[in-house]
């Protein structure tokens, strides 16, 4: 069981919060918004809500967050704030910190100032969403590198009722399937070359994406 | 070449359309706030911008929406808006609709109405920077179903330099390694027994969570 805090209840704020807290840790929830405060409490989504300003050095200082496993850094609108609170938590020393930017600049501009994990929430979704809407097939996706990316889609027409050896796909399209779902539950793992693909199986392929494309296209 | 519509240009679906355009797709950028309009006209992130309130099906209809291959329905804040946007497209009958939802209970709401895809990017990468918080190895992951997760991570000290089927991981923890990165470039998927996994290679691995959690804490 870790301690954390996460700094800054807004939505994303709240759902680190709440996902650490699901997992048995302990969670130190701190906002400069009474409200924010009052809400994850009353929903008991933390072990401790605090109500303070956290570009006031003083006020963190107490909390002995250099202590806490790790720090999450969850504002996002008030560039200064965030800024701010980056450089208090860099000069507390805390043990592992992920700040949130809001964008290309502000994302500069705490790597700059050595913050050893920055996530662009928005900018990661909008892109998984407009995979999502470019490949109707795709249900999930992620880049491995810029070349290769793992995907989840649903078995399209013509692979079905055929085994993983008669398909040859890592030879037609540079793509090798590492798991397949079937029915909703059962998961077949790295499948043998005579697992056969049923309607509505779910693949889980690696591959590179324009082999990807290619086999979503026929 | 594809044509989209993303309504509502906060920062989730500034991300949408500039990576919908970015992939040599029309993208069409609606909001009512005209400074949002102005800016991504300026920044030439999509194909066309247009003011216009969105819960004013009379402003939709012009637009020809149904004929589009997508529409992304990105208000958050506003849950009235977002409804209400959410009826006149419904209504329109375009012909593939993905919608932001920002909490539980605005994503129940759409489900009911029958939007086919209701997306919740906060809560979602919540979820993943949490995980990335608590298992410091882990680089990047996705749940493949409730039990079973594909990630990416360092490999860790106790399988260096030894080979896979020296390592026998499937055995021992239920995990499969389906990719190894070495050395940032250099891909090999499904990689053979013989493989020997060097410092700094990073591991994709398919595994029931259980596992992973196991592998990761020896
Ligand atoms: N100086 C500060 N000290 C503590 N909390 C702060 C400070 N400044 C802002 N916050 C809090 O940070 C929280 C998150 O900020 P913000 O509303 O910018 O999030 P967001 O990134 O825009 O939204 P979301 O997480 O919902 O996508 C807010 O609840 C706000 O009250
Ligand atoms: N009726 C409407 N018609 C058109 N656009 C609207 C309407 N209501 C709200 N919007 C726009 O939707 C956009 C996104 O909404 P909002 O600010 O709620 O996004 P968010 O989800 O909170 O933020 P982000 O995407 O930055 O995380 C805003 O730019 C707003 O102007």
């Amino acid at each position: 069981m870790k301690q954390f805090a996460v700094i800054g209840l807004g939505r994303f704020g709240v759902s680190v919060a709440a996902t650490l807290r699901a997992q048995g840790h302990e969670v130190l929830a701190i906002d400069n918004d009474e409200e924010n405060v009052q809400s994850v409490q009353t929903e008991e989504l933390v072990t401790q809500a605090i109500c303070l300003d956290s570009t006031n050095i003083h006020a963190l200082e107490e909390l002995g967050l250099q202590g806490f496993d790790g720090v999450i850094l969850a504002i996002g609108e008030d560039l200064q704030a965030s800024i701010l609170t980056a450089l208090n938590l860099m000069e507390l020393g805390v043990k592992k910190l992920i700040a949130k930017a809001t964008n290309a600049n502000h994302g500069k501009i705490l790597e700059r100032m050595n913050v050893p994990q920055v996530v662009f929430p928005e900018r990661d979704m909008g892109k998984r969403v407009a995979q999502m809407m470019m490949q109707s097939s795709i249900l999930e996706s992620f880049q491995l590198d810029p070349r290769f990316s793992v995907i989840e889609m649903k078995a399209p027409d013509h692979v079905l009722n055929r085994t993983l050896a008669q398909l040859n796909l890592r030879v037609k399209f540079g793509i090798s399937v590492v798991a397949i779902k079937h029915g909703g539950t059962e998961l077949a793992i790295i499948p043998g070359p005579d697992h056969v693909i049923s309607e509505n199986d779910l693949l889980v392929i690696i591959g590179d994406n324009q082999g990807i494309r290619h086999f979503l296209q026929i």
